[in-house]
């Protein structure tokens, strides 16, 4: 929630000024997670599990969708498509081919769900391409990586708990999830030993 | 397994 609001707060037209929207943001990462957040969240309407998980998912598509209208049409400008090339069809396709195969239950919403937690695994894809495509990562966009890489790792640490106390496991979840948090690790390990020493991130050409 | 009614994560 903080790397998303962080997103949406600095690419909102009254928090800055038009010309200050942050580069380097790559648009078809947030498309991805849009997509994401509404295939995995239709139970909203249908399933009620506390107040909390409704507000979370509310605001995560809310969010989301804010962060893909204001950078892909308020700040077309500033939008930098020329970096922001990484295919996402190459990432779709085997996403639904394998939510379709690997699944709990062959019904539409579980299809969507697993789909939706294959495609969140690689979603970060086109945006760890455009870090190393354009060399660097503004300090704020570090920042939101870092909170979106770390809240699946955490999620990993819940689901070691719900194993041992709940004797409760989603191996697709898992998976996924571990896959998602591997491909973050080596933007981690940018994120800890540079931007957190006050450096900005700037991959070797 | 938990399917979508026993789904309790974001």
């Amino acid at each position: 929630a903080a790397g998303i609001g962080l997103l949406v707060g600095m690419n909102c037209p009254k928090a800055v000024k038009p010309r200050d929207v942050i580069t380097g943001i790559s648009g078809r990462s947030q498309i991805l997670f849009l997509v994401t957040y509404v295939a995995r969240y239709l139970d909203l309407l249908t399933n009620f599990v506390s107040v909390y998980n409704t507000a979370m998912k509310v605001f995560f598509i809310a969010a989301s969708a804010a962060t893909v209208y204001l950078m892909l049409f308020k700040f077309k400008a500033t939008y930098d498509h020329n970096h922001d090339t990484l295919r996402v069809e190459f990432l779709i396709a085997p996403c639904a081919l394998l939510a379709l195969v690997v699944n709990h239950d062959f019904t539409p919403l579980e299809i969507l769900w697993t789909f939706s937690i294959y495609l969140e695994s690689v979603a970060i894809l086109p945006q760890l391409f455009m870090v190393s495509k354009t060399g660097e990562a503004e300090t704020i966009t570090s920042h939101y990586l870092f909170a979106l890489g770390s809240y699946r790792a955490l999620y990993i640490l819940n689901w070691i708990y719900r194993y041992y106390f709940d004797n409760f496991f989603d191996l697709i979840a898992i998976v996924a999830g571990v896959v998602q948090t591997v491909l973050y690790c080596d933007f981690f390990y940018l994120y800890i030993t540079k931007v957190l020493k006050g450096k900005k991130i700037v991959l070797p050409a | 397994s938990p399917t979508t009614e026993g789904k309790d994560e974001l």
